[in-house]
């Protein structure tokens, strides 16, 4: 788990996307 | 090229076209190794890359190579964060949070696009819980200092003519306002936005067409509505 890499880029896409803001 | 030569290199005080250089091809390897590489740069590389990212911000210079390793420096940052190491570091860098705030410049839109969006990633991280308060802390301290409300640089990103730069401030609107908790929170930072101008520009921006602005337009909008019911 250490070695993961992508968050960012992950994060970014999910703002981008607006998936990041879904109600959980 | 090991992560001890890059932290050499920005040890040796280069400038301009040798600076850029070195930070191009830093971002590259930051990219493309693996998270033990990050490690090696570790801190001492990431206080180098900050301590240079606050001399050429402090130096104001708006124009020419200067700029540009500013830009390639935000872009070796976002490379630096994309593991948890790296995500690690960056926060419990003493002024981290402050520069890239800093870096919010509408006067050098291609810059704040990153700059925003990595400010918005960092906003919606679920650990430490509540970064976006440390954020808007870092957004509110910053605005102090240039003596400029706080909301000005993303409400004049927003009425520049570039659309990623307009999508980027929304998202950045929409990461703070969805990760406050309370109420009254959510409701305080949008009418300051509000009252300081986006009202009169949403007006010309929902007229654009443009995918990616309207993802955010549509989040925007769902948030208050969603605010409004609760209220």
């Amino acid at each position: 788990e250490g070695d993961e890499t992508g968050i960012m880029d992950g994060l970014m896409e999910a703002l981008q996307s607006g998936a990041a803001f879904r109600r959980k | 090229k090991s992560a001890m030569m890059y932290i050499q290199d920005l040890k040796s005080g280069l400038r301009d076209s040798h600076l850029l250089n070195v930070l191009e091809s830093l971002r590259v390897s930051l990219s493309n190794n693996p998270v033990s590489w990050v490690q090696n740069f570790g801190a001492e590389g990431l206080v180098l890359l900050l301590d240079i990212l606050k001399k050429l911000q402090d130096e104001k210079d708006e124009i020419g190579t200067d700029v540009k390793c500013q830009h390639e420096i935000i872009r070796c940052l976002k490379a630096f964060m994309n593991n948890r190491y790296g995500i690690k570091a960056m926060l419990e860098s003493e002024d981290g949070i402050q520069l890239l705030v800093r870096a919010i410049n509408p006067t050098v839109p291609h810059m704040m696009v990153d700059a925003v969006k990595l400010v918005s990633a960092i906003c919606i991280l679920d650990d430490p819980e509540n970064i976006h308060e440390r954020v808007l802390e870092a957004i509110t301290e910053q605005a102090d200092i240039e003596e400029i409300e706080r909301f000005q640089p993303l409400l004049s990103g927003m009425k520049l003519p570039s659309f990623p730069l307009k999508a980027s401030c929304m998202q950045l609107i929409n990461a703070l306002i969805s990760r406050g908790e309370e109420l009254d929170f959510r409701i305080h930072i949008r009418s300051e936005l509000m009252r300081l101008g986006l009202k009169d520009i949403l007006k010309d921006v929902r007229a654009v067409e443009n995918d990616e602005l309207r993802v955010q337009l549509n989040v925007f909008d769902e948030l208050a509505e969603d605010d409004s019911e609760e209220l």
